[in-house]
């Protein structure tokens, strides 16, 4: 068998390196994804992960991360987490520390305090900056068959009934992704 | 996004996801990555797999599951992560996104749909260092 093995998602070599290197020191498989993850999140790995990309409409970032053991099939996860820096340590404390597999939102955020966790601001000049160039007229956006028209104009918007477009893929790339 | 597949050395498999999700979405919306199955999953007997790209389009069809779904019926890891975007495609032709799956024994495939190639990295007892492969996509 070729095991030891760690294999991640696009070119982030700086999380590959670490989680090999605890799998050389006899760490659990476990050990190696979070830590991996984590340098990725302190990297902010082409703004693709971690604090300081991809702002929301409101130009907030949030983490969102997942943590499964193979081993028991125990899991745990975090979705839409605000101002909590690390996204998949806190997935490994819902997987170890409640019965549950997915907290979200400012739920997700006071367990990670509880936990022992810092909150803090996750925007940075950067994502304000992505964000303010983006509100000058909102495009791209996710909106669909809503008036005002979403690919002319900002919002708010309400449902537009006469409207049926087909679904569609997004726009993807290397720096925008999940 | 980053999803991770790692098997130790006493053959355990885990599996995890990390990300700040997609630029400019709506408020409250979350994607694939943490939902297992889509964003990653990982059975200890199998192997296990992780995908990237449009999350709101992939986690209708939990690909990582379907990729470890498919090695369970003896498909090799490269068919599996195939299999797993074909599905993808025939629903959504213009869809961008990428799957690594990797084996118990460490074998190792991914497929890609939307990009020319998709970058992943790896490092095993066979490389002994990190490398940065390739899929055609």
């Amino acid at each position: 068998p070729s095991t030891p093995v760690v294999i991640n998602t696009w070119a982030f070599t700086d999380s590959t390196t670490k989680s090999w290197s605890i799998l050389n020191s006899n760490g659990s498989a476990i050990d190696a994804v979070v830590a991996g993850c984590t340098v990725c999140e302190q990297n902010q790995c082409d703004g693709t992960v971690g604090y300081g990309g991809s702002p929301d409409e409101n130009g907030e970032t949030t983490l969102d991360a997942l943590i499964i053991d193979g081993v028991t099939m125990n899991m745990g996860a975090v979705g839409h987490m605000k101002r909590i820096k690390d996204a998949a340590k806190v997935a490994r404390h819902v997987m170890e520390n409640t019965k549950h597999t997915l907290l979200v939102g400012d739920g997700a955020t006071q367990f990670a305090i509880q936990m022992g966790f810092k909150e803090t601001d996750l925007s940075t000049n950067y994502s304000l900056t992505l964000w303010n160039q983006w509100k000058t007229n909102c495009q791209p956006n996710f909106w669909n068959n809503v008036r005002p028209n979403p690919e002319k104009y900002c919002g708010p918007y309400k449902p537009n009934p006469s409207s049926k477009s087909k679904p569609t893929s997004n726009f993807v790339d290397m720096k925008n992704h999940d | 996004t980053i999803g991770i597949v790692a098997i130790d050395h006493n053959g355990n498999i885990a599996a995890g996801t990390s990300t700040n999700g997609a630029k400019f979405k709506i408020p409250g919306r979350v994607g694939d990555s943490p939902i297992p199955g889509s964003g990653a999953y990982a059975m200890n007997n199998i192997g296990a797999a992780s995908a990237t790209g449009d999350g709101d389009i992939m986690m209708r069809f939990l690909p990582s599951f379907h990729a470890v779904q498919a090695m369970k019926y003896g498909h090799n890891p490269k068919d599996a992560a195939q299999l797993a975007i074909n599905t993808i495609v025939q629903y959504y032709p213009e869809f961008s996104g990428a799957i690594i799956v990797v084996d118990k024994y460490g074998h190792y495939g991914a497929a890609c749909h939307g990009f020319d190639k998709f970058p992943y990295s790896i490092a095993n007892s066979n490389f002994g260092k990190v490398m940065v492969l390739y899929a055609e996509c």
